[in-house]
């Protein structure tokens, strides 16, 4: 989902 | 995480070493805006608040932590130890209309109606402007040592990096936010400006100098 992807990239 | 996001990381480290050294050697912060620098420390404290209690891997979390202190390390230099020698009076971008700009676009448009969402969301969009005050201060002077230019160069390359990135994960299907998209397109157009100027003159052994 959205928040996870965020996590993906600095 | 792809190859491409891993190399702009790597600019983005390469960047703040060759600030810091430029800064370290010199025992100066002439040409550095201190403005760019305390927005993009606030770049870093609003995107990474979720730091403590979101683990994604090491590399994220040491890179997170890096970036938050490298940044104030450099603010801190500049406002104590460097503090004679900045260029206050060449540091005069209007940043308080980029912050309410940002603020605005990040509550009108965040990634999630939350605290962490509008504060991301605003992160994003004030990281893709927060050079503004460095490349004006840039344009009033004319000139900038050449570190400085090796320093913008690879901050440009840092988010010009992420658009492969990006189009990387939607050809293999991967989320991918329009937001961070929008904004490192944006973020990459400022600085590629200079880089062609960069081209032009430090990489044919001139000081750089935009032209008049």
């Amino acid at each position: 989902d959205t928040i996870q992807s965020i996590k993906d990239e600095l | 995480m792809s190859l491409f996001s891993g190399l702009g990381d790597l600019a983005h480290l390469a960047a703040i070493f060759l600030l810091l050294q430029k800064m370290r050697k010199s025992r100066s912060c002439s040409g550095i805006s201190l403005k760019s620098h305390l927005l993009f420390l606030l770049v870093y404290i609003t995107r990474y608040l979720n730091l403590f209690w979101s683990f994604k891997s090491l590399y994220f979390f040491s890179m997170r932590i890096i970036f938050i202190c490298s940044e104030s390390y450099i603010c801190y230099l500049i406002l104590q130890n460097l503090r004679p020698t900045y260029d206050k009076r060449l540091d005069t971008f209007r940043s308080g209309y980029l912050l309410g700009g940002c603020a605005i676009l990040a509550l009108i448009y965040p990634i999630k109606y939350s605290v962490f969402g509008i504060l991301w969301t605003f992160s994003i969009w004030l990281e893709s402007v927060a050079i503004l005050p460095q490349l004006f201060m840039l344009q009033r002077s004319g000139e900038a040592e050449t570190i400085t230019a090796h320093y913008l160069l690879a901050m440009c390359l840092y988010r010009g990096l992420y658009i492969p990135h990006w189009i990387y994960r939607l050809a293999i299907r991967q989320h991918v936010m329009l937001v961070s998209v929008f904004a490192g397109i944006i973020q990459t157009v400022l600085y590629a400006d200079f880089a062609i100027v960069y081209r032009r003159t430090v990489l044919q052994g001139k000081k750089f100098r935009l032209p008049a």
